[in-house]
């Protein structure tokens, strides 16, 4: 998280912390179900075999204290079909739900967050939080932290794209959030984390995106698999355990 | 004479008839039927010539040694003496019937032609049992010494009971060592009652009835047994036994009060010795189906079905609970009970108890708990629980019609469940809540 703040106990109640092939994030859903980016199981450019361990942590805003708590043993892990693990520059279907073994006891540090249901919350120019242990000051997190950006307009992100002459696949399934003028964005380790409005008619916080991509970190826009285009599927996976 | 063979009808007629009979004739017909049977003859035709007396022409009928008289003349006229529609009848098996004729058939000197007769006779049963005995007759029968009964062609002996009959099949003999009655009442005397029973008696009566049935014994005046007045019984006895046990030895002139057997089976037992002239006893004996006590609950939940005033062998009853109630049967839960009222006047099963439902435990909630409405821990019927969730974390998730106030309450019910009124037996789920920080972050400097 770059150019943000350390987050208190609850701010962030359905932050995930996970070792899996290196430091990423995740969200919970309901109380046995990880919300994580699919390119944290399954690295893009990776030679050695994906059987890394999937070490879940939960529970608490401190690095050192939420391992304590201990880790969350996985029963099944779902990847979209929509992932392409051998296509570097096409971060599509990037989302992947882990069913812990054992449900979580909730509780003012443990909470899920919410999905969406309309296109509202991609507004441009909502704003929105995202949290995570990932690299903050060129260093790695031992605290969470969160940043507040802007959802962007798709055009100017396909723009700034095209002048960086870039050919990542930036499809209907992402949106971008943040601005080339602004220091805030989350970074290398935030992947996997959600992009989190807060819905001021039900009050709640909903869950509008999970950190895919990016160029570089900072001065630039981030770019997050839309969760709305992959509500459906969730439920799918949840409804059939 | 000629003898007609034994047949039970047949005609006797003059001879040559239709044509005019011959003179100078004489002929006796022997009519014999059956043994048992009698001889009744009819005259269907009579024409002979009519005189005084019947002095020329006649027939004479007899039988069992008896004349039944002489005729002549014609039916119908005033002439002689004709037989007319008279009906002849012996008393035997024998009837005799003799025609005659003299010389000649001549009136104011012409000859007359007479046609003669024809009869008919027939078999009728002898009521051996109506005839009074005769010492003089020729072929005696030895009547009944005590019952006769007639049939059709013949008869037979039976004795009184207590006699049996003898292989003459006439003379009876007294024997009542084995006398069984199985009516469900019945008289009982002893032999020749009210007239003075015969000496040297061993005589055994004995009353079988149906079990689950209860032999009632009432003596009849007049009682009278040879007694004496310092011994007690020592003459002639009459012992009464009910399922073998000895319930009574009596005898004298006052008559035994009424038993009651509570048995199905009683034998009585008659002894006399070689002499004495008491009248002897009766009794009346009935039966009473044996009965069971009236049912009765042993607590207030317990109902007996269609309680009746009165239970007999074979009655059954039903108990059930109250609803919320579960029959037991000392530790055993019962799903149903039957009692039946057995032959010996007791219920096959004993009254069982009725114990309320109890629910058990309640199961646990994950994620929230639930707390007794009623008194804490009491988890028999009518208790009553309250889920909750662990808010603000979870909330329960119920049917989307339940209302709120029936939402997580749950009952224990009759059937033992615990039980809510939309969800039924399921208990409810806790639901995580999302996006619902309890300390959601707040930026202050802006």
């Amino acid at each position: 998280i770059i150019g943000g703040q350390r987050a208190q106990l609850g701010n962030f109640p359905w932050q995930a912390f996970t070792n899996i092939h290196g430091r990423g994030g995740g969200a919970l859903l309901g109380d046995r179900w990880i919300l994580t980016a699919a390119h944290t199981l399954y690295p893009k450019e990776h030679d050695s075999p994906n059987n890394a361990t999937v070490d879940v942590f939960l529970g608490h805003t401190s690095v050192e204290e939420i391992m304590k708590l201990g880790n969350h043993p996985i029963r099944r892990v779902s990847i979209h079909p929509d992932y392409r693990q051998d296509e570097s520059n096409n971060f599509e279907g990037d989302i992947a739900l882990l069913e812990l073994e054992n449900s979580v006891a909730l509780g003012p540090n443990l909470l899920p967050i919410c999905l969406p249901d309309n296109e509202t919350f991609y507004d441009n120019g909502l704003m929105g939080y995202v949290s995570g242990f990932g690299i903050t000051a060129e260093r790695i997190a031992s605290n969470l932290r969160f940043v507040r950006l802007p959802v962007a307009r798709r055009e100017a992100c396909e723009n700034w794209l095209r002048g960086l002459k870039r050919k990542d696949v930036f499809s209907q399934s992402m949106f971008c959030a943040g601005d080339p003028s602004l220091k805030q964005d989350s970074c290398q380790g935030d992947s996997g984390g959600v992009f989190a409005v807060r819905d001021p008619n039900s009050d709640r916080w909903v869950a509008t995106g999970i950190v895919s991509w990016g160029i570089g970190c900072s001065r630039g826009y981030g770019f997050y698999t839309k969760l709305l285009n992959y509500v459906d599927w969730i439920k799918k996976e949840m409804e059939e355990e | 004479s000629i003898f007609i063979p034994q047949k039970l009808f047949g005609e006797v007629t003059s001879p040559l008839y239709p044509k005019p009979y011959p003179n100078n004739f004489e002929r006796t017909t022997v009519i014999t039927v059956p043994q048992g049977y009698r001889v009744k003859l009819v005259f269907w035709q009579f024409n002979l010539e009519p005189s005084e007396g019947c002095f020329y022409d006649y027939v004479k009928i007899s039988a069992d040694k008896k004349n039944l008289g002489r005729f002549c003349g014609q039916l119908g006229s005033p002439l002689g003496n004709p037989p007319g529609k008279k009906e002849f009848m012996s008393r035997g098996n024998k009837m005799l019937l003799t025609f005659h004729t003299d010389f000649s058939n001549e009136e104011n000197g012409t000859i007359m032609f007479y046609r003669g007769f024809l009869a008919y006779y027939q078999a009728v049963d002898l009521d051996e049992c109506a005839s009074q005995p005769n010492s003089v007759e020729e072929d005696p029968q030895p009547w009944c010494q005590h019952l006769c009964h007639n049939y059709i062609g013949g008869y037979f002996c039976s004795c009184h009971p207590g006699y049996k009959l003898q292989t003459d099949g006439h003379s009876c003999q007294a024997e009542c060592s084995s006398e069984l009655y199985t009516e469900p009442s019945g008289y009982i005397s002893s032999l020749e009652y009210p007239k003075p029973y015969p000496p040297d008696l061993r005589c055994n009566y004995s009353i079988r009835v149906e079990r689950g049935l209860t032999l009632h014994l009432k003596f009849l005046e007049p009682f009278e047994i040879d007694d004496h007045q310092q011994v007690h019984c020592p003459y002639d006895q009459l012992q009464v036994y009910a399922n073998g046990k000895n319930i009574g030895e009596f005898c004298g002139t006052q008559r035994p009060p009424d038993l009651d057997s509570s048995s199905n089976a009683v034998d009585l037992l008659f002894f006399t010795d070689e002499s004495g002239d008491s009248r002897g006893w009766k009794l009346h004996y009935t039966t009473e189906i044996i009965k069971c006590p009236q049912p009765k609950a042993l607590d207030e939940f317990t109902i007996i079905q269609d309680l009746q005033p009165q239970y007999q062998f074979r009655d059954y009853f039903i108990a059930t609970c109250k609803q919320g109630y579960q029959l037991m049967e000392g530790n055993k839960m019962l799903l149903s009970f039957t009692a039946v009222c057995q032959d010996d006047g007791t219920w096959h099963r004993a009254m069982p108890r009725c114990k309320i439902k109890d629910c058990g435990q309640p199961r646990s909630l994950p994620n929230g708990d639930f707390k007794y409405t009623t008194t804490k821990g009491v988890n028999t019927y009518q208790a009553s629980i309250q889920y909750y969730c662990h808010e603000p974390y979870y909330k329960m998730l119920t049917r989307a019609e339940s209302s709120e106030s029936a939402r997580g309450k749950y009952t224990c019910t009759a059937q033992g469940i615990w039980k809510n009124g939309q969800e039924g037996e399921k208990i409810p789920r806790c639901l995580p809540v999302c996006g619902k920080p309890v300390n959601p972050v707040e930026q202050t400097q802006r």
